[in-house]
């Protein structure tokens, strides 16, 4: 398998964490933020770095798509077009090997299959900022919402956001992933069902391990509290990795090809 | 007593919860947020509402300015325009009044005291806006930053922070309050000094009370733990209140006027 995620965001929202929780090992060291004097007259630069990953005996290539700047500088207008142009040269490359002469028997996948959007759980609602990046790029690619370092909220406060924010996602139009499919078993649609209702999937990263009753497991520990990240009832952790690693992990990438791949094939080779 | 405090930063950092808990009192309703679609083509917004509070038999009468918009649309160039005008604005009524020939034995001071510039807690460093507004600010204000809804930090986390942001303080050379003063008595200076060691307080508000050990306070409760936003060994709510009603309050008015409404009257008188 080769399994690309772009990960999208401000800095500070946890996504270095919480990539490397996913994939149960230090796959990217948090990219040194720049300092506000570098920042100045900087955009979105796109990092892109590769692992190998063994999950059931199975080897998984990863690559992990950073976007640092993305959000940060005091003028973000089309901060996100560094973004969209990366997922087109993608599409762009795949079709050019497809359509070579000789074919090559195997041609090195590096659409991006998976779209994770870090939403501040500070907000009440999506930001002027997110609206325009959630359509842009959930025409594109599978975007999977999420609400970062959802530990700050309580849980009252989470079920209140994920309404706001569920509403403006029907509200705006957005195509968020999984997408409507007539050729699904019943079970797989309700599995879809039941996602839908989660996302944006509330989630806490952590790369340490903490002891909670006597267990060591991976959490934050506060003097006031500490929260394990693997247990359902206080994050959708769990939910968010099962989704990304298991059981639509195959579905992410074959949606990209056959939905978001045809679009842009099909687009060019009209024109 | 008139006392003139502005909040600002990011929407959604808790800064109505913690003017509410700093007086408590529901002083200040959450000022409904913008939605996004509203938000296109709008700039920072000031709004100062009035209000009466008691403290020790002494009556105080506080004007709270509020900065809705301020940093949050995609292009933030220039959000710190409508404060300094206001600032500004404030000072040049004054000395009108001051120079009118029947000057009114009373001059209603609406000059701004102290802003509090809420800081995220999520950033490893400030960024380029807060780097912009901090300068700006402290140089015709008394600038109290506060590190937001500092509940989402370990204390490890919290006391990196710090540390970064007062070497930062110090590496741009902004003019953080209080100032360094002469005429101070020894056991002054010495307060001064472990508030500066402190700042900035790393806050949390909360508008609701919750059952600790038997007991009710002001604080937040989720699955995982419960924080009391009085305790000091959890936050600093409790400094950053005495300090601003208590041991600085006059402080904060008067260096207003003897240091940046001066000032500002010597360009004036000058030009
Ligand atoms: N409260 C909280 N803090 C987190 C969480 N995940 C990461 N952090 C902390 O947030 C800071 C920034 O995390 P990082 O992954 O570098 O953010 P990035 O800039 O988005 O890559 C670090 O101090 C992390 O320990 C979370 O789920 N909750
Ligand atoms: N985790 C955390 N949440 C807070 C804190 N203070 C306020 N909140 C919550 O953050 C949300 C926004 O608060 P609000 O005061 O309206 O923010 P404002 O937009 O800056 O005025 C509300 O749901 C508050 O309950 C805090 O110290 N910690």
């Amino acid at each position: 398998f080769q399994f690309n995620v772009m990960v999208v965001g401000r800095s500070g929202l946890g996504k270095s964490t919480l990539v490397n929780t996913l994939f149960s090992s230090n796959l990217t060291r948090s990219n040194g933020r720049h300092s506000a004097a570098e920042a100045i007259e900087k955009t979105t630069e796109i990092k892109v770095s590769s692992h190998v990953l063994m999950e059931n005996n199975v080897k998984l290539n990863i690559n992990v798509i950073d976007t640092p700047g993305f959000g940060d500088q005091i003028n973000n207008e089309k901060c996100w077009e560094p973004l969209v142009k990366y997922i087109k040269e993608q599409h762009s490359q795949y079709l050019r090997k497809e359509l070579t002469a000789q074919r090559e028997r195997f041609i090195v996948d590096t659409r991006v299959h998976c779209i994770l959007y870090f939403i501040s759980p500070h907000i009440k609602d999506l930001n002027e900022l997110d609206v325009v990046c959630l359509k842009k790029l959930s025409e594109i690619a599978n975007v999977v919402p999420v609400i970062a370092k959802s530990d700050s909220l309580t849980l009252d406060e989470r079920s209140e956001l994920k309404k706001n924010l569920q509403n403006s996602f029907s509200k705006y139009n957005f195509n968020i992933y999984p997408y409507d499919n007539d050729e699904l078993y019943d079970d797989e649609r309700q599995l879809n069902e039941d996602i839908k209702s989660l996302i944006p999937f509330a989630i806490v990263g952590s790369e340490k391990e903490i002891v909670i009753n006597g267990e060591s497991v991976r959490g934050r520990k506060t003097r006031w509290g500490a929260i394990n990240v693997e247990d359902v009832s206080q994050c959708e952790f769990v939910f968010l990795r099962d989704f990304l690693t298991r059981t639509h992990l195959q579905d992410l990438i074959e949606t990209t090809s056959l939905v978001h791949y045809e679009s842009f094939r099909s687009k060019q080779l009209i024109a």
